[in-house]
């Protein structure tokens, strides 16, 4: 629900995160330590994944990469691990 | 690596409009024959009709056959290179379908067992020969694009290119794929060979063609639930996972033989009657863990011991710390380690220090001490909870009575992680992670095993060692784990027999 428009534009909350590790922009290990990831990495993470789709690579989960997460899609990641 | 990720991939990146795009990515992996087989597993669906599947998933293979030097052949066997399932929620290989939306479909890179097959999610609202606009998601889309995986592309970032990962319509009928993928699969394939003496009319000879003949195609239904039939109905996920379902990565025929190959996967399809004595569709016997069931009613004709192993070349059945003394297991034996040992002592059965075990065990699967000091052994479709040496009453119970889903064979390893001291069981290509307190395996769980980087599938065993380190096992040699790197510390494993047996 997080997806669908609340939020601010720097909350990298679970779905947005899942959806990270999901398909590649960040790595899966984290489930399991549950370490903790830096802003940076979140944002870089971000700006990949906005790369790929042909987006202005903000960093932040703005009006149009909210919608690109809610686009129906392939479940192969983009990035090789 | 593992299915969906790169060996050695490949890829074409281009400037456009000054932005760095990636282009087609060549995964590494490719068929090294010419022809490639497929098959649709679901051949009766509740609400697709099997028949106008088929065709649409032929056109998606003729698409790529057009313009790269490949072909493809339709069969209706579990020998196919590309299996095609329609499936939902937990289907076997660790990733999980979501219902409609957001994930489609996914398919896997070309290889042997689940290599080159293709999964759709069948809570999707599926059109197949709808005019566009209707509302839904053209099957042949998607189909052309899981395919690309099979033969070895990846994700592309070029909009218009069938490998872009987010749903869209890449082809309408044109005779042409878009640029950035004809020279991905070109890429990989080379270019369709021209074939001669032919109607130059004709493009040229027909790309696909099936070995069956089309059924006549069941009247649609209106969608329904679909019933698994289980034993048990546990709501888990897994538990509804069709006893017939190819992707049940667990269901093996007990083997008799003491083969070590793994045979590719057998699946008998749900409607087509088995070859006699195989009850079960499934048939993956691990590298190292064949059970042989043999039944013997008199004690008379108990198989005699079977010969002890050397402990200076063998895999392990089994290790672990118990009271903080090492115990190694296989077949059995046991051998019990002490931290002064300078050699490996004469190895004990099992049976003689743990009593209680059913008298024709071959072997346990793994072994761990729980938080409560409790000894687990898990043999096959049971486990024991042994207090010292006896086993606490009411045992052995099933595996599903932690959770675990019928389907599972056994289970390969049990550790207590030293990251975080929690107890993860491991089997085949999945794991999960188990609530000692609950006695039951956690929620969000089975898992891929990939996410142990560098262990990979069907491992033999898995401990914490009294360095608090972690360890896993497979073969003649083990890895230790880097817990915050999340991976193995080197790529080869290291020999066991010096490290752990002192040879």
């Amino acid at each position: 629900d997080k997806l669908n428009g609340g939020g601010s534009s720097w909350d990298y909350d679970d779905s947005v995160q899942n959806y990270l590790m999901e398909f590649g922009y960040l790595p899966k290990s984290n489930i399991e330590t549950g370490n903790l990831r830096t802003m940076d990495q979140l944002s870089e993470a971000v700006k990949s994944l906005q790369a790929f789709a042909n987006l202005e690579p903000t960093g932040k989960i703005d009006g149009e990469t909210r919608e690109l997460l809610r686009r129906p899609r392939c479940g192969a990641p983009d990035l090789a691990g | 690596s593992n299915d969906f990720l790169a060996s050695n991939s490949l890829s074409g990146r281009y400037r456009n409009g000054g932005r760095r795009q990636r282009r087609f990515v060549i995964q590494g992996q490719k068929w090294d024959h010419h022809t490639v087989t497929w098959s649709l597993v679901n051949q009766s669906m509740t609400d697709l009709d099997a028949g106008q599947v088929r065709r649409v998933l032929h056109e998606a293979l003729d698409l790529w056959a057009q313009n790269a030097n490949i072909s493809f052949r339709e069969v209706y066997s579990s020998q196919a290179d590309i299996q095609v399932l329609f499936a939902r929620q937990f289907h076997g290989d660790g990733y999980r379908f979501d219902g409609p939306g957001k994930i489609l479909a996914h398919a896997f890179y070309p290889g042997s067992g689940i290599g080159g097959d293709a999964h759709f999610d069948e809570e999707e609202t599926w059109l197949l020969n709808e005019p566009l606009g209707t509302d839904g998601t053209r099957l042949f889309d998607v189909a052309v694009h899981e395919f690309g995986h099979s033969l070895g592309l990846g994700h592309s970032s070029v909009k218009e290119a069938i490998m872009f990962p987010w749903h869209h319509v890449s082809y309408r009928g044109k005779d042409s794929i878009p640029e950035d993928d004809r020279h991905g699969i070109q890429g990989i394939y080379g270019p369709k060979k021209k074939t001669y003496g032919h109607n130059p009319e004709r493009h040229t000879t027909p790309t696909t063609t099936t070995t069956t003949t089309t059924t006549p195609p069941p009247p649609r239904r209106p969608p329904t639930h679909r019933y698994y039939p289980s034993k048990n109905q546990t709501g888990h996920p897994w538990q509804g996972l069709h006893p017939n379902n190819p992707y049940n990565p667990y269901k093996t025929t007990p083997t008799s033989t003491t083969t070590t190959e793994i045979p590719r996967r057998r699946v008998y399809y749900p409607d087509k009657p088995r070859p006699v004595g195989t009850d079960h569709p499934q048939h993956i016997p691990t590298p190292t863990k064949v059970h042989h069931h043999h039944h013997h009613n008199h004690p008379a004709t108990r198989p005699p011991l079977p010969t002890r192993p050397n402990p200076c070349d063998t895999s392990y059945d089994a290790i672990t710390l118990i009271r903080n003394e090492l115990f190694i297991f296989k077949d059995r034996y046991l051998w019990r380690i002490f931290e002064n040992d300078l050699h490996h002592r004469p190895p004990a059965l099992i049976s003689d220090m743990f009593y209680g075990l059913p008298r024709d065990f071959e072997r346990i699967d793994s072994v761990y001490e729980n938080k409560h000091h409790k000894i687990v052994f898990f043999v096959g479709k049971q486990y024991y909870v042994f207090n010292s040496r006896h086993p606490e009453p009411g045992y052995p119970k099933p595996l599903t009575a932690l959770g675990l889903p019928e389907s599972i064979e056994r289970i390969d390893a049990a550790l207590v992680w030293s990251y975080n001291n929690r107890t993860y069981l491991y089997s085949g290509r999945l794991y999960w992670r188990f609530d000692e307190d609950a006695n039951h395996v956690e929620l969000d769980y089975p898992r891929d095993m990939s996410m142990w980087k560098g262990v990979g599938y069907n491992i033999d065993s898995a401990f914490q060692y009294r360095d608090g380190k972690t360890y896993f096992f497979k073969g003649k040699g083990y890895w230790r784990f880097n817990d915050l790197r999340m991976s193995v510390d080197q790529a080869d494993p290291h020999p066991s027999a010096p490290h752990w047996m002192k040879c």
